[in-house]
């Protein structure tokens, strides 16, 4: 445990007098390794450290009585400000229906999350409309009908049409039927899957979501700033949904995310059953990243 | 990476980086580049592309340490167990390997072992179509175990050459569910000696350090005997399987490639550890 062990090792170098900028130094090295181990990625731990040594080798830091304290506080603090802040609202259209699109690499969650959203929208008071836009995936729109079924939210499909076409369709006929908040669950691609790509920017184009979020894996490595790159570099993304958070992953990637998009993490996935979503917690994240 | 370089301070952290970016791990890539300080030393390695050389020679040894081929039965169908956490593609991966199998002429039956998660039957059902396997299917929400038992008893009886068993998705920290794996493959064993011949865990090429933790937990539960990493068409590296490798002993047997059928290979040492330096 990183904040554990770093108060540990201060405590044997105040024991020898004052904490020096080498002590220091030597502590962040340890924070480094916890960040990295935690998937953390290289170049957003290199920033992260920087900044936090600027911020402790100062004149205060030295001459105060509990050093090893204030560093893990500025540890913290500093993580949880690049985490945050907690920002579950969602902008609802004034005026037609909310259209919100989610999109990811494959197998992250993002068909569990379209019907976890539904299902918190609803109890929230909206008029939900779910739409099977993966017509690649075997059974991706079976999928999603058992799923609707099962909280009594409607599922648009057509098996027949592309994804952007679903899409648009699909608006035409919450405006028509009344539907208040349409959900996109789009199929999972690689970010470097150029014409996969093209056709996230053609549902845009055809469905004009008003939010798009990337939906992304917390156990994800040191991969998660490229593909989170390419989806945000190809569409406004308007936040993030991190899943499986149930687990044990430390969940550095969601630093890693939110970092290089500079994007809200708006809610998370934390395990299989459609109740499973909370808000994001800033705090929480950054403690279970030091680990 | 500039070759014929000195080996300084500036090339072991663009090296050390290389190494982090591929999701080897901090302290797993800090101990390859002391051993690696240690060897050239003795070795008198004077520039970097010879170490570099040297190191990527070390890294397939290393993954060719244990063997990375697949176990068939002497007689009688081979059983390969299918697990690991939720998404990471061993429905998907199944379906290659049905088609594997029947590209060879064989003889392939599916087990629909997981009754959980919606339309996973009906994902596995549309592969066994696609490939021309037979598929062992119970009802929604029953015995994962019973789907299991009755598939290895249909195999045998059918002259199935390999049974493919494929497993709901499951966190490693949920010990219920891995108990439950546990009996899935308990009832297997008894139902055909020396079966399952095979237990392969999905992995995906995209997950961090988490996966150590992954394999070291479905090993202890249920003996894991060969890693099958799927996604590696990404940008992911996958280099946590070679602390894998080294710590957990499991080999890489299979990578996947992509989402069709053919997009399965067998684990080669030298592309891999190619891939972890472009
Ligand atoms: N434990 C856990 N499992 C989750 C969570 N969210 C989704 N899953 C599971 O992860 C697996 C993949 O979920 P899907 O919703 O099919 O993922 P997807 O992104 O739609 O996949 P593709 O459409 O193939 O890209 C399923 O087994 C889900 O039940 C979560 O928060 N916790
Ligand atoms: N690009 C790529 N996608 C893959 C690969 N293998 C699987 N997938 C995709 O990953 C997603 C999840 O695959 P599944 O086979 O449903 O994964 P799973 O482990 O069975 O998921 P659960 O049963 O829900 O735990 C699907 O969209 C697959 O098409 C691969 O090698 N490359
Ligand atoms: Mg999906
Ligand atoms: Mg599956």
């Amino acid at each position: 445990v990183i904040t554990k062990s770093l108060k540990n090792m201060f405590e044997g170098f105040r024991t020898k007098g004052k904490l020096t900028d080498a002590n220091i130094r030597e502590g962040l090295k340890e924070v480094r390794v916890a960040l990295l181990e935690a998937d953390v990625n290289f170049k957003v731990v290199k920033d992260f450290i920087k900044n936090v040594s600027e911020k402790s080798v100062g004149e205060e830091i030295l001459k105060s009585v509990r050093p090893e304290q204030q560093i893990v506080k500025i540890v913290q603090d500093e993580l949880t400000a690049l985490m945050g802040p907690s920002d579950p609202h969602i902008n609802f259209s004034p005026s037609g229906p909310t259209i919100i699109m989610l999109i990811g690499l494959q197998g992250c969650g993002k068909t569990t999350m379209a019907a976890k959203l539904a299902n918190l929208l609803r109890k929230k008071g909206r008029n939900p409309l779910l739409v099977a836009a993966d017509v690649q995936r075997p059974a991706a729109v079976e999928q999603l009908r058992i799923l609707g079924k099962s909280i009594n939210v409607p599922v648009y499909s057509d098996e027949k049409a592309s994804p952007p076409e679903i899409c648009a369709d699909a608006v035409a006929e919450a405006s028509a039927k009344g539907y208040n908040t349409v959900i996109l669950d789009t199929a999972g691609r690689l970010h470097i899957d150029q014409p996969l790509m093209e056709e996230l920017a053609e549902i845009r184009k055809k469905a004009s979501p008003n939010q798009i979020y990337l939906v992304a894996d917390s156990m994800t490595g040191q991969d998660a700033v490229n593909s989170a790159g390419e989806f945000a570099g190809k569409l406004d993304l308007d936040g993030l949904i991190l899943t499986k958070l149930d687990g044990d992953a430390r969940g550095g990637a969601a630093l890693s995310i939110k970092a290089v998009t500079g994007k809200p993490v708006k809610f998370v996935g934390v395990g299989e059953k459609i109740d499973d979503i909370e808000e994001f917690h800033p705090e929480r994240m950054a403690s279970r990243i030091l680990g | 990476f500039r070759i014929r370089r000195k080996i300084d301070a500036e090339f072991l952290e663009e090296l050390e980086e290389i190494l982090i970016k591929a999701d080897l791990g901090p302290k797993f890539a800090a101990k390859v580049i002391s051993d690696m300080q240690r060897d050239y030393k003795d070795r008198k390695i004077e520039d970097s592309s010879a170490l570099l050389a040297y190191l990527k020679e070390k890294f397939r040894a290393n993954l060719r340490v244990r063997d990375t081929s697949l176990r068939f039965a002497p007689e009688g169908p081979t059983v390969i167990l299918v697990a690991g956490v939720n998404g990471v593609g061993k429905t998907t991966s199944i379906g290659k390997l049905a088609w594997f199998f029947r590209n060879q002429g064989k003889k392939v039956m599916l087990a629909a072992s997981d009754t959980y998660r919606a339309a996973a039957v009906e994902q596995l059902d549309l592969w066994s179509r696609r490939v021309g396997a037979e598929i062992v299917r119970g009802s929604q929400g029953g015995d994962p175990a019973a789907v299991a038992f009755d598939a290895v008893d249909a195999a045998r009886a059918r002259g199935a050459h390999v049974l493919l068993v494929d497993t709901a998705g499951r966190l490693h920290t949920r010990e219920n569910l891995m108990k439950e794996l546990g009996k899935i493959k308990g009832v297997i064993s008894k139902k055909l000696p020396g079966a399952p011949h095979e237990v392969l865990l999905v992995l995906d090429a995209t997950t961090g350090q988490n996966a150590v933790e992954q394999a070291r937990t479905f090993k202890d539960v249920i003996d894991v005997t060969g890693l099958f990493l799927a996604k590696l068409d990404g940008t992911a590296k996958g280099g946590v399987v070679l602390a894998i490798v080294e710590q957990i002993e499991i080999p890489v047997k299979l990578v996947g490639i992509g989402e069709k059928q053919e997009d399965v290979e067998v684990f080669d040492p030298d592309s891999f550890v190619e891939g972890l330096f472009q």
